[in-house]
Parts: C-alpha cells; structure tokens; sequence
C-alpha cells in the first residue's frame, strides 16, 4: 500500500475529493496553509493498493492541473453616465505538489 | 521508529488520546473530514519506537472498533394525548484506519 | 526526496515559515493538538531534497528549541497604596519534535 499525499487549492479540494470517490478511491482531508502565500489550501491523504498509485495521480492531475482563467476585473470607478468595461485579465490558478510514500501495515479496526 | 496515522470518528479522538497518554504514548491530533460523508473527524499522527507498534494498535482498538450503538430515534409527532415511544434503532459507530510507516529519522530540539 | 514532518509550538510556526522560504524551502503548515497538554500546535510538512535535510533541520532547530524565557508573573491584588513586583519567573517555551521519513515519488501538476 501507498500514501499518496496531495497538497491542492482550495478551489479544487471538493471537486477532486468527488472525482476520487467514484473511481473508488478514499480520501482524509485536511485544512492547511502554504509557506509562501499564506493562503488557505488543502492536503489530501489517500491511501491506495501499490498498482492503483497512477490511477489516482492522473485523477488528481485531470482535477488540480495549473491552468489558465479569465477573471474580469473590477471596473474602475468613473464619472456617471461613463462606462468602460475592462478587458478579462489572464491568471493562473490550480496546481498539486503531490507526495507519494510507502505504508508498511495497513489496519482496519 | 514508526508513524502510526490513525484516522477515527471525532467522538472516539479524545478517549484514545487519554488512553495513549495513559500508556506513555506521545500523540498529536489534527482535525480532518472523510472523503465519502464529508463529515469532521480525527487524524492522529503517533510517533512509536519500533518495538512498540503492536501495543500502539492494541490501544487504537480497544478505544475505536467499529460498534453497535442503540439510539432512540426522534419519536414521530402525534396528536396531543397520544404516546409513542420507537423501540431503539442499532447503528454502526466507531472504526479506525491506521497506516504504519517507517521514520528514517528522529530528532528533538 | 525526503518528508520532514516537524511538530512545533504555535508562536514559533510562524518564524519558523518564514525562516524557512527565505532559504528557499517550501513548507505546509497544519493546525494541530498535542496529545499531553490538549494546547494547539502547529506541524509543518516540508519536502526537501535528500542533500537539503540537515539544511532544513538547523533552521528548525535555530528557530524552535526549547528555551528559558523570562515572563512577568501577574501581580497579585493589593490594599490600594501598596504596589509588589513579583521578580520575573524562568519558563521553558519552544521545542521541536521532527520525523524525517522516505519520498518514493514526487509530481507536480
Ligand atoms: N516541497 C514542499 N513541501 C511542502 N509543501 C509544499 C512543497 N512545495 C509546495 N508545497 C505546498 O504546495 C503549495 C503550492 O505550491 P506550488 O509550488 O504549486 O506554488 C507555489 C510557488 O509557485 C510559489 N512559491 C513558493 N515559494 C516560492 C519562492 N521561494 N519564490 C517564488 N515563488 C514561490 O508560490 C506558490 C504557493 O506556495 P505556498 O507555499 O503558498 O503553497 C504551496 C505549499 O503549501
Ligand atoms: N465509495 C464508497 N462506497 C461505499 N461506502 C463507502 C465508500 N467510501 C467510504 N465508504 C464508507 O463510508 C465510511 C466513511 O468514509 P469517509 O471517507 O467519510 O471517512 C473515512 C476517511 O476519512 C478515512 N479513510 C478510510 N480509508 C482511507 C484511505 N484509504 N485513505 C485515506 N483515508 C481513508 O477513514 C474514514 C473512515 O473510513 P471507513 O472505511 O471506516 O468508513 C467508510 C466506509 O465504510
Ligand atoms: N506522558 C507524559 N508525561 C510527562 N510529560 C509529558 C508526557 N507527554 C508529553 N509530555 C510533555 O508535554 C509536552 C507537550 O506534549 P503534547 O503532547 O501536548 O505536545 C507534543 C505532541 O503534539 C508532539 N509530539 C511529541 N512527541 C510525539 C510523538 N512521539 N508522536 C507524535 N507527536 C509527538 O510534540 C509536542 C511537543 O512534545 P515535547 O515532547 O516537546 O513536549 C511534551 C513533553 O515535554
């Protein structure tokens, strides 16, 4: 058996959770705070039997994967009767730093 | 050494603590939620000289093996005058996930 | 790749972040409850690179051990005009516990 530990955005913490349960995986999750930014994120421990370790690491991967969205920005304040709309702003959000180690016993009681 | 990650319901955290405290056990507890239910519960990271694993287990079983509960259930809402008690329901409760993994090395400052 | 897992009191997780990004080590911090003294603490999640392990220790160890502070007892309550500073009390603050456990494989989406 392997402890595969994920450490993920808060955003993707729900949505990876759900894709984990339906391909029958199980999974403790735990409320954390990164290093750099001090942002709230989530760490994921997730027990699995040795052949299903790439199984789980490409559902977190299709789930947590850094990627590209469009925000729009809050439009500035301006004169009344004046309207100006600015244009989507690109950032990049998501990512998993993953951990993957071995569990010599495994107990259920 | 060896880390024992113990995963148990909530209510069973705090009896297991003391009986770890109890046998010379050092423990600590971080607050989790189960990937199916989604419901709060407890992990406990115990650090345990090798020799010692089997009576770490011991204790985690005797304090959170799966078990039958009698509840009584909400007694449905009747007219004034009458009285009905449900017998009691059986539910399961407790259970325990543990993971034993190696400790390369340990150090205390 | 290795897992330090290094379980630190509360008012020194924060030095102890910030010592360790501005020597470039990423770190995860989680909260957590010391079995003993049921007080919270706080345990960090940093992998490091093999050659980087005693690196990542003296900085744990330069910002957590176990020291003698001197804190200022609360006075105690006095007949008006009569004023006694009880002379400052030696206590023990810090302290770190830290297991260094095996990396099989690490990925980042
Ligand atoms: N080796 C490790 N051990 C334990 N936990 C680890 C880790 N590597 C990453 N993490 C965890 O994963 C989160 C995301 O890391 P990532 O490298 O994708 O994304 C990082 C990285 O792109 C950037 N970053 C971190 N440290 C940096 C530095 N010294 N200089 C520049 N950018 C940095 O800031 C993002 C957020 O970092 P933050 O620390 O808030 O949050 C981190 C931290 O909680
Ligand atoms: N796909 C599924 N279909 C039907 N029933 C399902 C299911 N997934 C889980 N269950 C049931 O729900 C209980 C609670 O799971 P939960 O994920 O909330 O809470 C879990 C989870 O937090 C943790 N856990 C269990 N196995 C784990 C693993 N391999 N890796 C990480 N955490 C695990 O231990 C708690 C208790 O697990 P336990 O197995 O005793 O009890 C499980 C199991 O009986
Ligand atoms: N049975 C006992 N009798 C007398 N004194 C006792 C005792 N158990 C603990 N203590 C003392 O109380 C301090 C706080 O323990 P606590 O469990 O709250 O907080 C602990 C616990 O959260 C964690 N910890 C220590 N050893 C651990 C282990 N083997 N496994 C998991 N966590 C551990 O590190 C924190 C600090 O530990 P540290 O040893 O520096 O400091 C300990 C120790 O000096």
């Amino acid at each position: 058996m392997k402890l595969v530990i994920a450490i993920v955005q808060s955003d993707d913490a729900g949505a990876l959770s759900d894709a984990l349960r339906e391909a029958n995986f199980q999974s403790t999750l735990v409320s954390s705070t990164g290093g750099f930014l001090r942002e709230g994120n989530g760490t994921l421990f997730i027990g699995v039997e040795d052949h299903q370790v790439d199984a789980a690491l490409k559902i977190i991967k299709e789930n947590c994967t850094t990627r590209t969205q469009f925000v729009n920005p809050m439009p500035p304040v301006m004169e009344p009767g004046e309207l100006y709309m600015p244009p989507p702003v690109e950032v990049q959000v998501g990512g998993a730093v993953v951990f993957v180690q071995n569990i010599e016993r495994f107990e259920k009681f």
